[in-house]
């Protein structure tokens, strides 16, 4: 989605310092 | 009664503590051990994760500024002391669960957003985490349509028009968007004994 459609909070959620499935990778 | 098996009782005591207080069981909470031994002992070897060790695991590197980071790091540090102990990682990873509910979900997350922790999303603070993950992405916008981005979010989110989400529009507002919530659930966790099956060389118990 471009980013006027998209609202704030999905934009946020991207942030690799909220994905913390990273923390599993081995 | 050796000390051996003194000490062997009191790690069942706390294991099955942890196991009550969460959604893990005994063996879960000791497979989470092998994940929280890795990562606190990625830069120091004490056996607490620091705020570099949990920044090295999830951005690859323990240098440089991550606001949704320090803002993780501090929900799970409950006690506020600095560090994450074994705990306070049990607990904050058991809302994490593929069957913890999605009201504790949403609550972790309004906190997570709520940076000033006043009990509202305040739109400034909407705004700081715009531009701070368009910085992670190395993107930028304009000011104009940044603005309209949180236009369009208050706007849905937004019930009474106070310039501020509440607690309760916030939990309205990822009813209607579930996808906001896609982080909260890991599904690891449940299978946390297959990921770090060399939990069984340090079992207390066997299920």
């Amino acid at each position: 989605a471009s980013p006027v459609t998209m609202n704030a909070f999905e934009l946020i959620s991207k942030s690799r310092g909220l994905n913390l499935a990273t923390l599993f990778e081995k | 009664c050796s000390p051996e098996s003194q000490k062997g009782l009191r790690r069942y005591g706390e294991l099955s503590r942890l196991a009550s207080e969460t959604r893990f069981s005994i063996n879960e909470v000791e497979a989470l051990y092998e994940l929280f031994k890795k990562l606190s002992s990625s830069i120091i070897d004490d056996g607490l994760i620091h705020k570099e060790e949990l920044q090295l695991a999830l951005l690859r590197s323990p240098y440089g500024e991550n606001l949704f980071l320090d803002r993780v790091f501090d929900l799970f540090d409950e006690k506020r002391n600095g560090v994450i102990e074994f705990d306070e990682f049990v607990h904050a990873l058991s809302i994490f669960h593929p069957h913890a509910p999605m009201e504790e979900k949403s609550d972790f997350v309004f906190k997570l957003y709520d940076l000033t922790q006043t009990g509202f999303i305040e739109r400034e603070e909407v705004k700081q985490m715009v531009i701070a993950i368009l910085m992670e992405s190395d993107m930028w916008l304009p000011d104009n349509l940044l603005e309209a981005i949180l236009d369009k979010t208050f706007a849905d989110a937004d019930a009474d028009k106070d310039g501020r989400i509440s607690k309760e529009e916030w939990k309205v507002f990822v009813r209607k968007h579930p996808s906001l919530l896609k982080n909260m659930t890991l599904p690891y966790l449940k299978d946390i004994t297959t990921v770090f099956p060399s939990f069984v060389f340090n079992t207390e118990v066997e299920d």
